[in-house]
């Protein structure tokens, strides 16, 4: 596939196709784009992302938030803001996408729509400096991590971080289960993300 | 850098819409 392919629509769906057909239990998929600034520094910045959940939602005995009341007002508020932003109606405390909790990894995501990382910073910058994939399973080794995102991550009820470099970006998977490292996977990302091969 | 807000907006106009969907099969 030409360059040309690489375009949101189908971004979208290779995550999808990743994630969905994993064995493993991913929550969310992100693709970071690289790119370079104006100063001529290179950047990882959102691509595209698709978020799955936490499989322990849906049985009902997961831990799904760890935020107070007040920080689940303003995870609504700034959700119904954004609601607003796209759909460019008023904000509605009603809204069906708003009502429901916010829980900690759909927080993460969104929050994860607003990072970039410079020249090999974070996990996905190492990954994409050194052509290499990042592999981080554990709570105890997210919160021992030098990146901010990682701590950030573990906080957020993440136990496994993955980086895996691709021709234009970085593939990071994140779950809130233990997962161990898998060739199958890296494999899987190097089919579906090196468009330029 | 000038295509990631648009990129950011069709995610989240994406995730929000999926939200939407699963608030409405509860």
């Amino acid at each position: 596939p030409s360059v040309a392919l690489f375009n949101q629509e189908t971004l979208q769906q290779r995550l999808q196709a990743l994630i969905e057909g994993a064995r493993e239990s991913w929550t969310y998929a992100i693709f970071w784009q690289s790119s370079y600034d104006y100063s001529g520094a290179s950047v990882l910045g959102w691509g595209d992302g698709y978020y799955k959940g936490d499989d322990d939602k849906s049985k009902g005995k997961g831990k799904t938030t760890t935020s107070s009341a007040a920080e689940q007002e303003h995870r609504k508020k700034v959700l119904r803001e954004l609601n607003s932003l796209i759909s460019g109606s008023a904000p509605s405390a009603t809204d069906e996408a708003v009502d429901e909790e916010v829980t900690d990894t759909e927080w993460f995501f969104l929050v994860s729509m607003t990072q970039s990382f410079v020249n090999g910073m974070g996990l996905a910058g190492q990954a994409f400096f050194n052509s290499t994939p990042v592999w981080v399973t554990g709570a105890d080794r997210l919160v021992g991590s030098t990146c901010d995102r990682a701590r950030q991550g573990q906080v957020f009820g993440l136990q496994t971080m993955v980086c895996i470099p691709s021709a234009n970006g970085v593939v990071e998977l994140g779950s809130t289960e233990p997962i161990f490292q898998s060739s199958d996977l890296m494999q899987k990302v190097r089919v579906l993300f090196n468009f330029d091969s | 850098p000038s295509a990631v807000p648009q990129a950011r907006k069709a995610s989240l106009a994406r995730f929000l819409e999926k939200r939407k969907e699963r608030a409405m099969s509860a």
